[in-house]
């Protein structure tokens, strides 16, 4: 089983403690901090790594596509292209492997789900989360994320969400649907659903480190006033995005991008 | 009395909320928040409002200019000229004016301190802070502050400090000092004032809402798991930035502001 998660919003934002906390791995282990200059003149660089990991007692190969760089520059103005090029690139490259002769063990590189890092501290969504999604929401399922949510006391959560969505419809921003009007779900089922879609974006707190927490150890940060604990869902969003990401939605986020984004993409190629 | 501060930093980093903070008043009653469109189309904006207010006996007029607009776009290439213009600007009205025959009645609208805020997710100073500094420095009082450091443990802030200051030595910006080994000040002013060197960057949490903590009414921000205090310096260094701003250094703040920073305006002019 293969999935390939990619990661975009500007450093700082916590993306790759998230990735290490939603999979309890190092998929980060060594990362070299670029100081100011050598982020002024980097461009948006494409990084992918993967790890074999076991969920729920199935075996899975994910894949993380980090892109460093993105919204770090003075003028980010090239942030997108190099991005948008890569998501298009794994589409041009399973058309070519499904057009030839061995379709059977073709690889699927494409990306299954992108987590779009909104910052905590916008009063909304800021020019550069509006250019990025309206340039990929066709390409890619998109899942925003609200990072540090632990900045954010629960009425500016719950403001600052409203404040985002109002955001993504006024700019007809498709991003990924969790309930589906047709869908011929249980009734348990569409519940879960319908609270994953009333939660959207996600408000996240990721942490590597342990601290103990009424005699039990959890992971969190550990502050002057108290711990936020990432798996506590009075504190954050953590738990839901991780279930619905490896243990309920993961199929239908790789069925989304064959039948819709690829479709797109496939339809677009083949008219011209 | 007159005194002028300059707010500078990217939208959403506490900014209005501190100043309101630190002269218990409401500088910003009413701010439209800008959505991303209007953001994008918008160049660095320059409003000054004054408030008389009163502190520790003495009747002040606070000038704060804000500099909405900075750092937000997705290119932010302009971002800095509309700012260091204005500075010179001030510059230039003073040089006329103490040029002029009324000489008497000379109004001194030039910054005397300008507070850049440094985002607490930054793994140290990112371009933009870097290139505003260098521009900066020899025209104005820089003292750097850590905003909304309740996003960061004590670990991180430690961290972060030390960070920042490394990138500060490493591209020669001149920050504003507290300590003068020349000076012939007390024992106990000398270790206030090295106290007050050993904390810059100051770690800043801001709030204009009151709890409650053990029968006490602060202000501070109310989280599922415990309360921040904006005065407890044990949480972060807001009394020490406001002692130092209001009570020790604001004169200091307008000596350096005329002997230095004017002094080098006035003598390029004059060499022209
Ligand atoms: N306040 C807060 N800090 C976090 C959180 N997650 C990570 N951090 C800290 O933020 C810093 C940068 O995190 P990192 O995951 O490297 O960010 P990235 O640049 O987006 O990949 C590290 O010091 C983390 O400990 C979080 O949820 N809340
Ligand atoms: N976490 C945190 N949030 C803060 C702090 N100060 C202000 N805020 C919140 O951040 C939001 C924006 O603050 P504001 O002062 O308007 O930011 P500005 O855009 O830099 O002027 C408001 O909802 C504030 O309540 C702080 O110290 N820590």
């Amino acid at each position: 089983f293969e999935f390939t998660l990619m990661v975009v919003g500007e450093s700082g934002l916590g993306k790759s403690t998230l990735v290490n906390s939603l999979f309890l791995t190092e998929f980060y282990k060594q990362r070299a901090i670029l100081n100011a200059e050598e982020r002024i003149s980097k461009t948006v660089g494409i990084e992918r790594s993967s790890q074999d990991i076991e969920e729920g007692g199935v075996r899975l190969r994910l894949t993380v596509v980090d892109t460093p760089g993105f919204g770090d520059a003075i003028n980010n103005t090239d942030s997108f292209q190099p991005i948008i090029t890569y998501v298009q690139d794994q589409f041009e490259q399973y058309f070519t492997d499904e057009s030839g002769l061995n379709r059977k063990n073709i690889v699927d590189n494409r990306i299954h789900c992108c987590l779009y890092f909104i910052s905590p501290f916008g009063h909304g969504l800021r020019p550069i989360d509006v250019e990025f999604m309206k340039q990929m929401h066709d390409k890619v399922n998109i899942i925003p994320v609200i990072g540090k949510s632990d900045c954010l006391t629960p009425a500016e959560i719950k403001k600052l969400k409203a404040r985002i969505l109002d955001e993504v419809d006024e700019h007809d921003i498709k991003i990924y649907r969790f309930t589906d009007s047709d869908s011929d779900e249980d009734e348990e089922t569409r519940r879960e659903n319908e609270d994953l879609q009333a939660s959207i974006p996600f408000a996240i707190i990721g942490s590597n480190t342990v601290v103990e927490v009424g005699g039990k150890r959890v992971r969190g940060r550990l502050y002057p006033w108290g711990i936020a604990e990432v798996e506590n869902p009075a504190h954050c969003d953590f738990i839901k995005l991780r279930n619905m990401l490896i243990r309920t939605h993961m199929q239908d986020l790789k069925d989304v991008t064959q039948d819709v984004h690829y479709e797109n993409f496939r339809l677009q190629k083949i008219q011209k």
